[in-house]
């Protein structure tokens, strides 16, 4: 995706990936994105968030993508 | 799916307000 980061598009990704209704945990994001730590993840899923890409579901830990049905 | 109808209407609005958000910034770059 034009104007993101290789970190910010490897968590949206991710995110996209996902099709349980709830969406992805941020437990699940660290446990997978191994070349990332807890920090960076955090900051692309609060970038991602405020672009739009993305948006918390049944609570704050759970994120799915705007582009995902 | 399991979610309660007020997951349901939670996970809606979030993603309502997403979209919006997203248009607002690609509007912005226009």
């Amino acid at each position: 995706v034009r104007g993101l980061s290789p970190h910010e598009s490897q968590v949206l990704n991710l995110i996209k990936s996902c099709i349980r209704s709830e969406g992805i945990t941020l437990q699940e994001l660290k446990s997978q994105l191994h070349n990332m730590n807890v920090a960076t993840i955090k900051k692309a899923v609060e970038f991602l968030s405020s672009e739009g890409h993305i948006y918390s579901t049944i609570d704050d830990d759970h994120f799915k993508s705007t582009d995902a049905e | 799916s399991g979610l309660t109808e007020e997951h349901k209407r939670r996970i809606e609005e979030n993603r309502q307000k997403a979209l919006a958000r997203r248009a607002e910034r690609l509007a912005a770059q226009q």
